[in-house]
């Protein structure tokens, strides 16, 4: 499940880069 | 734990919040003088995380369970908390004001020490009172530590199979022997929570940079085992145990549809009873509550 794990990284990324941002 | 804490950036004050829950609080409690006793502690902040707390178990346990994916899709879970942390990493680190090789000195610090929790091994420990007590007051110090979980401290100790047996008990007709062997656990936790918060608050006000460089260093060493891509070994423990009829509906159908055993908890047929009653239709069969429990994991490259 090499996808799942790289996708749930990308979320994870996105959410704190996110809330960083705001 | 204190992870989240971190990351978001309310580590300073959380731990001043509980802090202020003192015996000041606990004496104007018991005295019924509310007002003051409110007027003393960080109610309002507490609330809102309790809240918030509350909501999110809520959430994540009924509407989207964490603890079910946690098992049957772990690559996307430990992925998510896995880029959730790096990103936090990087901006906590960016947030420390003029980064020194001293900051880096602590960081590298905390990555050890953070490091070398993560990756101890299971040891056999003793059930005394004495004991249960300080596992009660270790695991609450791992719990508002960044990226070292309380549980996980539990299953160091080798006591999260027995607490979770004594929970058990809560609510059956061994209540009041749980509840004895509960006891030194949370006595443990409150010492363990009242003297930790009052040690990190200290070195928060004194040594603010220094400390937080070393928790940062903390989330660094568990980035090891929140990795995605792990060869993960559990253990199983039983924390029910149900005598049912060999020949019975609820055994025919587990025999008919086995229980899928990559979730948290399942129930499956343990032992026969009586092996020897003459009739099937004597027999009686174990209906047991299995909860599984990551013990070790090894991180490879995909």
């Amino acid at each position: 499940h090499f996808g799942h794990g790289l996708i749930g990284m990308l979320i994870g990324l996105v959410m704190v880069i996110g809330l960083d941002f705001l | 734990g204190g992870t989240m804490a971190l990351i978001v950036g309310i580590y300073s004050r959380l731990i001043h919040a509980i802090k202020s829950f003192d015996t000041r609080f606990v004496k104007d409690l018991v005295t019924f003088r509310f007002s003051s006793a409110l007027s003393g502690v960080h109610w309002r902040f507490m609330t809102v995380l309790l809240a918030g707390i509350f909501s999110a178990i809520l959430f994540f346990t009924k509407i989207v369970p964490l603890q079910v994916y946690m098992f049957t899709d772990p690559e996307l879970i430990y992925g998510l908390f896995f880029g959730l942390i790096v990103g936090s990493i990087v901006i906590l680190l960016k947030a420390l004001d003029s980064f020194g090789w001293w900051h880096a000195f602590y960081v590298l610090l905390g990555t050890l020490i953070g490091f070398w929790v993560v990756t101890l091994v299971p040891a056999d420990t003793s059930e005394s009172p004495l004991f249960v007590f300080l596992s009660g007051s270790i695991a609450i110090c791992a719990m508002v530590l960044p990226g070292i979980s309380g549980s996980y401290i539990l299953l160091i100790l080798r006591k999260y199979d027995y607490i979770l047996s004594q929970v058990g008990k809560l609510g059956t007709v061994e209540t009041a022997e749980g509840l004895l062997m509960i006891l030194p656990f949370v006595l443990g936790a409150i010492t363990g929570l009242a003297l930790f918060t009052r040690l990190l608050s200290w070195l928060l006000d004194h040594y603010y940079v220094q400390t937080i460089a070393v928790l940062i260093g903390f989330l660094i060493g568990s980035l090891y085992v929140i990795w995605p891509y792990q060869d993960r070994s559990y253990e199983e423990f039983i924390t029910e145990t149900e005598v049912i009829e060999y020949t019975g509906e609820r055994a025919m159908e587990l025999r008919e549809n086995p229980p899928e055993t990559n979730l948290p908890t399942y129930r499956r047929l343990g032992e026969v009873v009586n092996p020897n009653a003459t009739f099937d239709e004597l027999k009686q069969i174990e209906l047991v509550t299995v909860k599984k429990k990551l013990v070790k994991s090894d991180p490879f490259i995909p």
